[in-house]
């Protein structure tokens, strides 16, 4: 079962300004980190089930954590996967979905099967990929855009 | 020296081709051209002098000098565009970088940094700003936003309830920036929304800065007991600022629906696929 309370807990904790700023020491600001890390590890479960129950489907949801820093271990290497794009304001929006990916062409469909534009960019000076590609979201809701990989494809070279 | 110029149906930005930074800003939608350049500088923190012996540090932001020192002169540039992006690449030194990227159906400009491990083997502690100077006549106003509700007008050297013995020029003219900061000539309006809550001033009309990290080697001794001086990931940030180049009638439209968009900002979870129906009975 999934919990939000020692997130919520944790937040309440980090509201100090220790917590931010720089004015802790060190041994007290990984403490701060250990208690937002240990509050999400049940919040993942809580939202599994929130999508589950919402999308009539179970899956095993991943999330992601060093996106920042273009790391997914799901996206890196599975042959096809689902993006669920949950969006929490009261309006639609159209949003960029920036995923890495291996050196691969894909396939990205909407949640009606329709085909979207998609893009597979080289960052420069390293030799990752990231697929991107435009979500549209309703207000407070969320679509699941389906991507997979092209066989035999090569993907062209952005310039 | 080619251009260099990343352009969607709202924006255009303009790189000099000589250095890599960030030149002129346009709204082609509003006809609006901005000389602007931005780059990234560094205070010298203090460790006190004959005048205070407060050194810098977590509690303090206290520069030896007013001028900050750039980072570089100039970046060595990527440009990389394709349908779904434009980025220009801007790699200043061994420890700061920067994206500059345009989605098409953007208005704004995404300035996506990454600082650190700030180096300090040369016994200096240093505080990193992002610095956008422009020749709009600011008269001495910016503006800075409280926890993202209300905007405060900010004034150089001034405090409204009281006479002010301005004795910090840099550091005293700091503002807390939880969501954005703005600067304008009454026309035209350049405001910069940031990811996170930062220090911000506007020390020159016309220009307005970010610190986006620190590292320093002295305690403040304000009760930390320790240098600001971070192990592990807090040697790194990555953040962003999205700039926003609007008419004075119009810029407050656009940057709180864009400003709603970065605090409550669509959530992405992965999925293998093909799981069971599921049903809560």
């Amino acid at each position: 079962s999934g919990d939000s309370a020692p997130l919520n807990e944790a937040m309440a904790v980090l509201q100090h300004h220790d917590a931010v700023s720089g004015t802790s020491r060190q041994h007290v600001a990984n403490d701060y980190a250990r208690q937002l890390s240990e509050g999400w590890r049940p919040c993942e479960v809580l939202m599994s089930n929130a999508l589950a129950h919402l999308s009539g489907l179970k899956e095993d949801f991943a999330f992601c954590r060093k996106l920042n820093i273009s790391i997914c271990p799901l996206t890196q290497t599975a042959e096809r996967f689902q993006v669920i794009v949950y969006n929490p304001l009261g309006r639609k929006v159209d949003w960029m979905v920036r995923l890495p990916v291996s050196k691969h062409v894909y396939l990205v469909k909407d949640p009606g099967g329709k085909i979207v534009p998609s893009d597979v960019v080289t960052i420069p000076s390293s030799d990752s990929q990231e697929l991107l590609f435009s979500a549209l979201v309703p207000a407070v809701g969320f679509s699941i855009y389906s991507v997979s990989q092209m066989p035999n494809q090569r993907p062209q070279k952005s310039w | 020296s080619r251009d260099l110029v990343i352009q969607n149906e709202y924006l255009r930005a303009r790189f000099d081709p000589n250095t890599g930074l960030l030149m002129e800003l346009e709204n082609l939608e509003q006809n609006l051209l901005l000389p602007v350049r931005q780059a990234f500088y560094w205070y010298n923190a203090s460790t006190g002098n004959n005048l205070s012996s407060q050194a810098s540090g977590a509690y303090i932001f206290r520069p030896n000098q007013n001028k900050p020192l750039f980072v570089s002169h100039w970046a060595q540039t990527h440009l990389v565009k394709a349908s779904l992006v434009q980025e220009v690449h801007q790699n200043f030194s061994a420890w700061c970088s920067q994206v500059v990227r345009l989605y098409p159906r953007q208005r704004h400009l995404e300035l996506e940094w990454t600082v650190g491990p700030i180096p300090v083997g040369d016994g200096w502690g240093k505080e990193v700003i992002s610095r956008f100077d422009t020749a709009l006549a600011t008269r001495g106003l910016f503006y800075t936003d409280s926890n993202g509700r209300e905007i405060l007008e900010r004034r150089r050297n001034y405090r409204p309830t009281w006479k002010l013995n301005q004795t910090e020029p840099v550091a005293g003219n700091y503002y807390p920036v939880n969501s954005r900061i703005y600067i304008t000539d009454g026309n035209m309006q350049l405001t910069v929304l940031t990811d996170r809550s930062q220090g911000g001033s506007s020390l020159r009309d016309g220009s307005l800065e970010l610190m986006v990290h620190r590292r320093l080697l002295k305690d403040d001794a304000r009760g930390v007991g320790e240098p600001l001086n971070k192990e592990g990931s807090g040697l790194w940030v990555r953040g962003r600022h999205l700039v926003l180049l609007d008419k004075k009638e119009t810029a407050a439209a656009r940057h709180r629906l864009q400003a709603e968009m970065e605090v409550l900002a669509p959530q992405v979870v992965l999925a293998q696929g093909g799981g069971a129906r599921y049903r809560l009975e």
